[in-house]
């Protein structure tokens, strides 16, 4: 199994 | 003053097709430079990011920055009443709390008028910096659309791996396991069928087929599809709108337990 990550772990808010 | 007219309402409605499986509700920013779209999904694991140049339009105008939160779902069914032929146009008011569709048959003989009531949307922005992707794959866009329709009959997450020698698609479940890999491309007639792979190190990520799925329905956009991966980082996937500008779609890896 994988788990699925959110981009806020990415991209922060402008 | 906002005013935007394309002779072909059909790229419209394909640019509609593509988004509407992520987003339900959207806001169209609009400049001087054109209109751009950033959304994420509702689980916040994939970006629509849209970008349609002003000079890509048959006519452009817009006096003020104008935001424009629009229901996809009404706007779909808006944009159904378009004949694949006609000439649409895009028009609201500074400040407006509505967005006109015209429709122009060929020769004008048929003239519909359809408004639509805008929305006050929270927008989250994301700031995406500019990255050097360890891997970069274009590959015809229906091939794309088919692998990923074939191996999520497998499994709900799907591996690409992509070294100098190819890309390789791989998924595996209760049924069983798949592998697809594709050679780049020696020599093509059409640059269209071309696989190529521009790679400074191999990378293999996991992502969830399901948004990718949702990615493809973009395929009726672009014969090519461009696929942009680094360890660790949001897959791009992007098709071209012609001379118009390009849609692109974000998705953060599946990482293992």
């Amino acid at each position: 199994t994988a788990d699925q990550i959110e981009l806020y772990a990415y991209y922060l808010p402008d | 003053m906002f005013e935007a007219r394309l002779v072909q309402s059909a790229i419209l409605k394909k640019v509609l097709e593509a988004i509407k499986d992520l987003l339900t509700e959207a806001t169209f920013d609009c400049s001087d430079s054109g209109i751009q779209l950033q959304a994420m999904d509702n689980a916040h694991v994939s970006l629509v990011s849209l970008n349609l140049r002003s000079d890509g339009f048959d006519k452009y105008r817009c006096d003020r920055n104008l935001s424009m939160g629009m229901n996809l779902g009404n706007m779909t069914k808006i944009m159904k009443c378009a004949g694949a032929e006609d000439t649409v146009t895009m028009k609201a008011q500074d400040n407006a709390d509505v967005v006109a569709f015209m429709f122009e048959s060929k020769n004008q003989e048929k003239v519909s008028d359809y408004e639509m009531k805008l929305m006050n949307l929270d927008q989250e922005h994301l700031g995406i910096p500019e990255t050097d992707y360890s891997c970069i794959v274009k590959m015809p866009s229906q091939e794309f659309a088919r692998i990923c329709r074939d191996l999520s009959q497998f499994g709900e997450s799907m591996a690409i791996s992509c070294t100098k020698e190819g890309v390789k698609f791989s998924s595996a479940g209760d049924i069983g396991s798949a592998n697809i890999k594709l050679a780049q491309t020696a020599n093509v007639d059409a640059e269209e069928e071309a696989v190529v792979i521009e790679m400074q190190e191999p990378v293999s990520l996991t992502f969830a087929c399901r948004y990718l799925n949702s990615f493809t329905k973009a395929t009726p956009l672009s014969a090519q599809v461009q696929l942009s991966m680094s360890a660790d980082v949001p897959l791009v996937v992007e098709y071209k709108i012609g001379e118009l500008g390009h849609i692109r779609y974000y998705l953060a890896p599946k990482i293992e337990d």
